[in-house]
């Protein structure tokens, strides 16, 4: 298909950010 | 000895006006606020020093202080503009304000490119994508073989690298990113528009009135 790296690298935890708004 | 009962509230260090952040970014007064209630959490989780240090940034995204992954270690670098090694409150909004579902997808674009050339060379070259496939795989436990990764790179390149001198500009990446919009898809945080029922407690602490 057109997978391309970026998607994959896009894929990473490391850029989920939403846990910062988590209660801790 | 003076009794003082001052109301005036310590602030970090690196605290900014609210009403200025707001103006230079894409949050509204409140949500500066709200976001400073979260700074301060945030700040104080390790080192009580009200900045935010490269270990409390990974311990708020993966519970775990030191788990080394590479984006979140770039997304840090980024974040810290003054290059001291901490983030502080007005960094923090400015930073986050580029995540904001309102910000101008030029910003987005920008901060993308920066996150990827990891060496700071002004392009994304060719091993550094490969290295940030490989880092991608190690830590999602994912096997895909030495020739697949290539092939993958490569074909990346075909697409990406318009001028053909073996690495991606700004530009280029621009033209790429326009062409394929997920590829920034982790450039919004819809949260960040509900930020301020998140953390109501920021109404209390308010000075300043909104008027938005």
């Amino acid at each position: 298909g057109n997978l391309n790296a970026f998607d994959i690298i896009s894929l990473s935890p490391g850029f989920d950010l939403s846990g910062l708004f988590e209660e801790k | 000895m003076g009794c003082f009962s001052s109301k005036k509230t310590k602030y970090t260090p690196g605290y900014e006006e609210p009403t200025v952040l707001a103006s230079e970014t894409s949050f509204s007064v409140s949500e500066v606020e709200a976001l400073y209630e979260l700074f301060k959490k945030l700040s104080r989780s390790i080192i009580d020093d009200g900045l935010i240090h490269k270990e409390e940034f990974q311990f708020a995204l993966f519970r775990n202080r030191n788990k080394k992954n590479l984006f979140v270690d770039r997304i840090f670098d980024l974040f810290d503009i003054k290059r001291n090694g901490v983030v502080d409150f007005g960094e923090f909004v400015r930073s986050l304000s580029i995540f904001h579902p309102d910000a101008p997808v030029s910003e987005k674009i920008a901060f993308a490119f920066k996150l990827y050339d990891l060496r700071q060379t002004g392009f994304i070259e060719r091993d550094e994508l490969k290295e940030m496939v490989v880092a991608l795989l190690h830590e999602s436990d994912l096997i895909l073989s030495e020739d697949y990764v290539e092939t993958i790179v490569d074909k990346t390149y075909t697409d990406a690298d318009t001028k053909g001198d073996g690495r991606i500009d700004q530009e280029e990446w621009k033209e790429f990113v326009l062409k394929n919009p997920s590829l920034i898809k982790n450039m919004t945080l819809p949260y960040l528009k509900d930020i301020t029922l998140a953390f109501p407690s920021f109404v209390l602490n308010s000075e300043v009135p909104d008027s938005e």
